[in-house]
């Protein structure tokens, strides 16, 4: 464990909990793309089969059971609470989802580390997770204004993974045992890279203190 | 069998 690495768990931890206040204070979860958080759950529902077999440590379990259950509250909210739901513009929150997980699953068939069945899930969900914010940056397209909890959310979201990258380079230079990931590294730098221009948005309306506006 | 592939991160 090092230093980017703990920071990039802690920004993605933030930004599930900036969501979940959201949601749960304000009752409201307008901006919010419902297939994005599908997607992140089926991510995190691939990701962590192995969170009762393969014992890594306290943190990593601990880590793994606040994803999963964050994540599933999130659609849970989002779907059955009678509040919150109706705050949902499905009119808006039109991306086919669909259409990115199946691409994912082939491609995890074809290309993976190992083909046993853990592995290929584990793998759909480097590449699903790599995809999966796009039906919301759509969404924040579509919505003019984006109120500050959803731009902090999707900021600290995309920052989690920039920082991972460092982690890895990190890594690959000093911990001499630290294999090659090419899959987790190539995914992770996509997905980081679909966050360019949010951030270059984001960063320009906190620095220039106006509201948060993606061009049409 | 060899060693599952441990993936250590999250």
């Amino acid at each position: 464990m090092n230093i980017f690495r703990l920071a990039g768990d802690m920004t993605h931890l933030m930004s599930v909990l900036v969501l979940l206040l959201k949601i749960h204070t304000i009752k409201s979860c307008a901006g919010i793309s419902l297939k994005t958080q599908e997607l992140y759950a089926l991510v995190f529902a691939a990701r962590y089969l192995d969170i009762f077999t393969h014992y890594y440590s306290l943190y990593n379990t601990v880590m793994k059971l606040i994803f999963l259950g964050s994540s599933f509250s999130i659609l849970w909210y989002m779907k059955r609470h009678k509040v919150v739901r109706r705050s949902y513009d499905k009119d808006q929150d039109t991306f086919r989802h669909h259409f990115l997980v199946l691409p994912c699953l082939v491609l995890a068939l074809l290309i993976n580390e190992k083909f046993t069945f853990k592995e290929v899930m584990w793998t759909f969900s480097i590449y699903l997770e790599a995809v999966a914010i796009l039906p919301q940056l759509v969404l924040l397209q579509r919505t003019r204004n984006v109120d500050n909890l959803t731009g902090q959310y999707v900021f600290l979201l995309g920052a989690y993974r920039g920082l991972y990258i460092i982690n890895w380079i990190y890594r690959y230079f000093a911990e001499p045992t630290y294999s090659t990931h090419w899959i987790t590294w190539i995914s992770g730098l996509l997905q980081t890279l679909l966050y360019a221009d949010f951030f270059y948005y984001y960063i320009n309306s906190v620095k220039n203190n106006v509201r948060l506006q993606l061009p049409a | 069998a060899e060693e599952e592939a441990d993936h250590d991160e999250l």
